[in-house]
């Protein structure tokens, strides 16, 4: 181990796609992309998202909160399959 | 579970597939064998069987790809989506697609198939020791000629068990070249290339060209990864460049330095401060073979399930010891019913049995209420009703098909003329009724035939043996030859399944450096064909009913039924 620690430097690596986009914009991503939203009842309201999410948390078998809350952000980072969840 | 909407499913049970290519991650053997017991998952447990197939339109097209792959519904880099896969029907439905921005392993970290060396294929365990020091990756140490090789054991100086690892400069794999190695430097488009580029393609796979110039020759394949290969950054399937220099320090393995997510990179050339060319370390990776009995799924039907441990829940997670959850098996019957199991046994006869010892039976059902009558029958007076033929061979120019004493001859010349059946013991009295396999020597037109551990010669009439297989140099251990093979100049290849020999017919002794794996030269056959022969040039490889044809190239171009597609039956 080094004697002493030394000031960590943050490289941004290029074609690393860094994420800018908030927690809600991945989130209503997610959810559209896995068929919980459709593209056209994306209207950004709190409702509708609350409403996916909860449709989200029961097909996943998470606690249904209806709120954005860590484990779901968990699982919506997980790897998984393409294919949509809801609808065709 | 959940199916699709409207209950999509497969309207008949043998389904067909055809991986279009691979991915540089793996070897192509080990991407077969995974996608091979993916197919196992669902047909263990319902009446669903799934063949290879190696052109044309199968049922299941299987790719890999990333971004956008020619579907509408493109990939995103590493991690996140990892595959997906269409519902069954014509066209691109049932097809599966896996995103080769991944690092496909089985799930534990790079996989490493070795060629040549003495460990028969072996993948590289690490770390392995070698002259003492540890290695944890391929290494050239040891060697003036570049080329990386790995210990197959984790203790090379004790066991002294090597291969070569993957690198172009061994082999490629695709393309048109056979599995040729690259040529370096060759000629693309004018300019001169050192290594495997990316130039000239849009889906950002690696490829060289196997002669000095691409623009004259146009013969190139595609780089196989080498197990230090990146994964992302901006430098995909290069390798990485050690020691490498960042910020003006230098590295001599993988660091999370200039990072605070931990996660390990390299630079893919000496100078990361210059060139700024990277990429992360290789990790776990995923299991293909998981990933794809998920997507197979799928394939055959089957939607996602809200249950966390079944199969087709979407999530990934890596499970060692796999087995197919319950909802997954209620899912498939629910679509398909719950066929035989894994292990189908012969239906047994209600009456009592007649000796069957040399034919098979019938079993005859009069009416549901009566007695099952049972009538026998002996498909060998008709080659046409040979399930399987004990040995086939060509002589004299025609092809002979041998049968429990019996054999047949079919002309080429005149498809569907087959003469027979006639007495082995009439033609060849020395012969048993049972020949595992035969073989006509083009040089001196004697006829070798094998039974059990033993062979005879027939020059005419003239018959020598039967002499043991010990006096060919082949092991004790070895119970039958099932297939023989002329390869001009005095040789014959003899094949006992997953092992084969080269016989030089003069001596009658095989070559030294001999078994070799069958899997090794011959990719993509059945390695437990009970049958191989040549016929119009080309290697064939039988099971049950069907065969395997492999071109002088040795590319499997056609798998069809010897009854229909050989004897010309109707």
């Amino acid at each position: 181990a080094p004697l002493q620690s030394q000031p960590q430097v943050r490289v941004t690596f290029p074609g690393e796609l860094v994420s800018s986009i908030s927690d809600d914009e991945l989130a209503e991503s997610y959810l559209e992309r896995f068929g919980y939203i459709s593209k056209r009842s994306r209207s950004n309201t709190h409702v509708s998202i609350s409403k996916a999410l909860l449709q989200m948390q029961k097909k996943l078998g998470l606690n249904e909160t209806g709120e954005l809350d860590q484990s779901t952000m968990e699982a919506m980072k997980t790897p998984r399959c393409g294919v949509p969840d809801v609808g065709n | 579970f959940q199916t699709f909407e409207g209950d999509l499913k497969w309207d008949h049970n043998d389904i067909t597939y055809r991986v279009l290519n691979y991915s540089p991650d793996l070897d192509g053997d080990i991407i077969e064998d995974a996608f091979r017991r993916a197919f196992k998952v669902w047909s263990d447990v319902s009446p669903l069987t799934f063949t290879q197939i190696y052109s044309g339109e199968a049922d299941i097209m299987i790719l890999f790809g990333s971004d956008d792959h020619g579907d509408p519904y493109p990939f995103d880099g590493k991690d996140g989506l990892l595959a997906h896969a269409y519902p069954p029907g014509e066209g691109v439905q049932g097809d599966a697609h896996f995103d080769d921005d991944e690092f496909w392993t089985l799930g534990t970290g790079v996989v490493v198939k070795t060629r040549f060396g003495n460990a028969n294929g072996a993948v590289c365990q690490f770390p392995f020791k070698f002259n003492g020091r540890s290695y944890s990756s391929c290494t050239s140490e040891g060697r003036t000629d570049g080329l990386l090789w790995c210990s197959t054991t984790t203790d090379y100086d004790k066991d002294k068990k090597y291969g070569f690892c993957p690198s172009e400069l061994l082999y490629t794999y695709g393309g048109n070249s056979d599995g040729d190695k690259c040529v370096f430097p060759f000629i693309f488009d004018g300019e001169s290339y050192d290594a495997c580029t990316k130039e000239g393609r849009s889906d950002g796979y690696r490829w060289c060209a196997t002669t000095d110039n691409f623009d004259k020759d146009k013969k190139y394949g595609f780089c196989p990864n080498r197990d230090t290969a990146v994964i992302g950054g901006n430098s995909q399937g290069d390798p990485c460049v050690f020691p490498f220099v960042f910020l003006e320090k230098t590295y001599n393995s993988c660091t999370s330095n200039g990072r605070d997510d931990r996660r390990l990179w390299c630079a893919t050339t000496s100078n990361y401060d210059t060139d700024r060319k990277w990429g992360f370390c290789p990790d776990q990776g995923y299991s293909l073979f998981l990933v794809a009995a998920h997507e197979f799924g799928h394939a055959i039907g089957l939607e996602h399930s809200t249950v966390r441990d079944a199969l087709m829940y979407p999530m990934y997670s890596y499970i060692e010891d796999f087995q197919l959850h319950s909802d997954d098996i209620e899912g498939v019957q629910y679509l398909y019913g719950s066929g035989t199991g894994p292990h189908p046994s012969p239906p047994m006869p209600t009456t009592e049995s007649p000796d069957v010892s040399d034919k098979t039976t019938t079993t005859v059902t009069t009416s549901p209420t009566t007695t099952t009558e049972v009538v026998p029958v002996d498909p060998t007076t008709d080659a046409c009703k040979v399930k399987a033929f004990d040995a086939i061979t060509e002589i004299e120019g025609q092809l002979h098909f041998f049968k429990d004493g019996k054999y047949w001859k079919a002309s080429s010349a005149r498809p569907g003329a087959i003469k027979g059946p006639l007495k082995i013991s009439d033609t060849w009295p020395a012969l048993p009724s049972v020949i595992d396999t035969a073989f006509e020597d083009l040089l001196t037109k004697k006829i070798f035939f094998f039974s059990g551990r033993r062979f005879w010669v027939y020059t005419g009439t003239t018959v020598l043996g039967p002499r043991g297989l010990e006096k060919l140099g082949i092991g004790k251990d070895v119970e039958k030859i099932v297939g023989s093979l002329q390869r001009g100049r005095g040789k014959v290849l003899l094949f006992n399944g997953d092992k084969y020999w080269r016989l030089d017919v003069k001596t009658q002794v095989v070559d030294k450096g001999y078994p070799r794996d069958t899997e090794d030269a011959f990719a993509g056959v059945p390695i437990n064909a009970h049958d191989v022969f040549l016929y119009k040039e080309n290697i064939h490889f039988c099971k049950d009913q069907f065969y395997w044809r492999m071109t002088p190239r040795r590319q499997v171009d056609q798998v069809g039924y010897v009854k229909y597609d050989i004897l010309n039956c109707p």
